[in-house]
């Protein structure tokens, strides 16, 4: 219940509007979401219980391990109820043919493996939520501080996660496992991605955030 | 961790 009550507001991409259509335009639009969802992501952080606890320096280390697998988690729930589309915000959908010409479309397809997977299981807001702390708190940094401290969170998020799924599907045992099997090609899709905009960082066509740079940098 | 201060100064606002 901590986690929906922490679940961010809608977001908008708000493409601008006097700038020609192009695949520079819709990649800047994406970076721009991206750094804006980025602040909220990190004040989302700070609900999940025992988060704040962490050291500053832990902290630090899971968001930047993780701020990409939470990114592209909630595209996927957001787009769950469409068909073969990616709805990166409310106002900002793609499909395959807006993907290709945007260069995106080996991301396009990842994340729609990831999101047949979860319409498949029929995956429910609370597991998503929980999934998405669970990516947080499970990003393997290899600069944790206090181990045993990421440990006590990993184990009260799975705590969460085998609770609700024992009290809203005794019909499956195997269901939290499940869920937890889909993480690995959450991981893969999430580093493909961080190097392809890294590798857009570099040519340096796309005007990019501080914010968005910064955790860029911080993956490669 | 200077590098990170967008993140850290974020982590570090009460909000």
């Amino acid at each position: 219940s901590h986690l929906l009550v922490a679940e961010p507001e809608k977001i908008y991409a708000m493409p601008d509007p006097t700038m020609p259509e192009s695949d520079i335009k819709a990649l800047t639009t994406l970076c721009d979401l991206a750094d804006r969802e980025l602040v909220v992501i990190i004040g989302w952080a700070k609900h999940i219980p025992g988060f704040s606890s962490l050291s500053l320096g832990d902290q630090m280390s899971l968001l930047q391990s993780a701020w990409m697998e939470i990114l592209i988690l909630s595209i996927v729930f957001r787009s769950l109820p469409y068909e073969d589309e990616l709805v990166y915000a409310e106002d900002y959908v793609m499909d395959e043919e807006h993907s290709r010409l945007t260069g995106l479309l080996d991301l396009y397809v990842s994340i729609l493996q990831l999101v047949r997977k979860y319409k498949k299981l029929k995956v429910e807001k609370e597991e998503f939520v929980t999934l998405k702390a669970i990516a947080l708190a499970n990003s393997d940094s290899m600069h944790i501080e206090d181990m045993e401290a990421v440990q006590k969170l990993q184990d009260a998020l799975h705590e969460a996660l085998q609770d609700f799924e024992s009290g809203q599907h005794p019909e499956d045992p195997r269901r939290a496992g499940k869920l937890l099997m889909t993480l690995p090609l959450l991981r893969q899709t999430a580093t493909k991605a961080v190097q392809h905009f890294y590798s857009i960082k570099v040519q340096g066509k796309v005007p990019m955030h501080k914010l968005f740079l910064e955790m860029l940098e911080a993956k490669v | 961790k200077e590098k990170h201060k967008i993140l850290h100064r974020l982590l570090q606002n009460s909000t």
